[in-house]
């Protein structure tokens, strides 16, 4: 099963994450 | 070698004509699958028709009865085990699959009567720390993508991309054109025990205070416009009618006895609000249904988390947001592995699937668990009317059932929710 999530955010927002990355629920996804 | 290099004498033939030809032919039909995997057919409003593209492994797929395999697949591994066996079994399973049965509760493994128990097992408490970002995730998993969604296309992959549209639902109010959305309005009992807190603009979620500022943001979010006009309150949309179900178009106006119960509640909602200087949902948030994008200095971001079978398979919510409506897709139940999701184009708008649709604090939130054949079933813990993977031919792609959750908060018109709160979760078939 699959997870997408589709947000609206401030151009300063930054992913903290890399394509083929394990991560459990709670990890940062992202910031701004 | 050498010597058999320069002795061996070359004989020329003429190579057959057939085989040049089938040459040509093969060439050919790989230019003509390539222009059509690029080609988007629209229907007469413009909006994609959602196709099955890919290689010749996916024809085949699509050609298999997936939603009725998957329902056995679930029927299967909801029988009940022996006691004796269930510590074996599902240690072998947590082997093969890599399930970490340290942080699994209850930790004893006799009380998980099906495998389909096990699949949907809880963790500890403390069993995953919470970071302080505004977005973390919301569930066990790998990150098979994320990006910045460009024209209203989302990356599915390199080089493969989808229609947001055609993944969150668009919202057509004539209900004459043949192919608009049989989006039936079904209202919710309040489920939350959402209660404003006091004057400091708090509002006390499952316990958990919360500033309206973190829930909602300083600002007044927007939507963006072709893709969610969000709940405009109008007297067709009563919030406070209970589970009357109502169809878009030929609007059963349930809402009409109850305006009276309605124009109170409000009132009684703004008259809170006015008291303890909380804004209410109505005003600063009610946000036009007409073509606004995104704020300016704002990005439509998108991530795919992908859930392998021995990931803990319950999801939760990602940041402090709002959770105004659902739309679920009844679709195909295609494999959602990586390898599918290289192959098989338009993956995540033709299985099925739940569009979570809200706000949080920058604007525009939506989030959408997708089914695949080994897991099937979609639960949400704040909707018991949900029902997924139900017997029964899907309705063409774009098709949804439309539910909205303003009865669960109506100062906050709709379901809220706090960072790593649990939403439900992927059920085996």
């Amino acid at each position: 099963s699959t997870i997408v999530l589709v947000f609206e955010a401030p151009k300063s927002f930054e992913f903290a994450v890399k394509a083929g990355q394990k991560v459990k629920v709670g990890n940062r996804l992202g910031d701004v | 070698l050498i010597s058999a290099w320069t002795q061996t004498p070359t004989k020329w033939y003429p190579l057959p004509l057939a085989v040049g030809a089938l040459l040509l032919v093969m060439i050919q039909y790989r230019k003509k699958v390539a222009r059509a995997e690029k080609e988007v057919h629209v229907d007469h409003e413009g909006q994609e028709i959602i196709k099955l593209k890919g290689p010749w492994q996916v024809h085949v797929l699509g050609a298999l009865p997936l939603r009725n395999m998957s329902r056995v697949w679930g029927y299967m591994n909801s029988v009940e085990l022996p006691i004796w066996i269930r510590p074996y079994g599902f240690r072998l399973y947590a082997y093969v699959f890599g399930c970490n049965l340290e942080e699994i509760e209850p930790s004893d493994l006799t009380q998980y009567a099906s495998l389909g128990d096990f699949f949907y097992r809880k963790l500890k408490a403390g069993a995953r720390p919470v970071d302080n970002a505004v977005i973390v995730s919301p569930a066990d998993g790998t990150v098979l993508h994320f990006g910045t969604v460009e024209n209203l296309r989302v990356e599915q992959v390199k080089g493969i991309t989808y229609s947001l549209d055609a993944l969150l639902g668009v919202e057509r109010f004539d209900p004459g054109s043949p192919t608009s959305p049989t989006s039936t309005v079904v209202e919710f009992p309040p489920a939350g025990d959402m209660s404003v807190v006091n004057d400091r603009e708090f509002a006390n979620v499952n316990g958990i205070e919360y500033s309206l500022d973190q829930l909602l943001g300083a600002s007044t979010p927007s939507t963006p416009g072709s893709m969610t006009p969000t709940l405009e309150r109008s007297n067709s949309d009563s919030d406070i009618a209970s589970d009357i179900p109502k169809k878009h178009g030929a609007q059963i106006d349930a809402s009409v006895e109850q305006e009276g119960s309605l124009q109170e509640t409000l009132a009684h909602d703004a008259s809170v609000a006015q008291e303890m200087g909380v804004r209410p949902a109505l005003g600063e948030h009610k946000r036009s249904t007409s073509g606004t994008s995104v704020k300016e200095g704002n990005a439509l971001y998108f991530t795919v988390i992908y859930l392998a079978p021995g990931d803990y398979h319950r999801f939760h919510s990602p940041t402090a947001w709002v959770v105004e409506k659902r739309r679920h897709f009844v679709g195909e139940l295609f494999s959602v592995s990586p390898y599918m999701a290289k192959r098989l184009q338009n993956l995540f708008v033709l299985n099925e699937r739940v569009a979570l649709l809200g706000r949080w604090r920058y604007g525009f939130f939506g989030m959408v668990p997708v089914g695949a054949t080994n897991v099937g079933s979609i639960k949400v813990n704040f909707d018991a009317a949900l029902r997924t993977n139900v017997r029964g031919r899907p309705p063409p792609p774009g098709t949804y059932t439309e539910a909205v959750y303003s009865a669960a908060s109506p100062l906050l018109n709709g379901q809220p929710l706090t960072p790593a709160q649990e939403m439900g979760g992927f059920c085996l078939g």
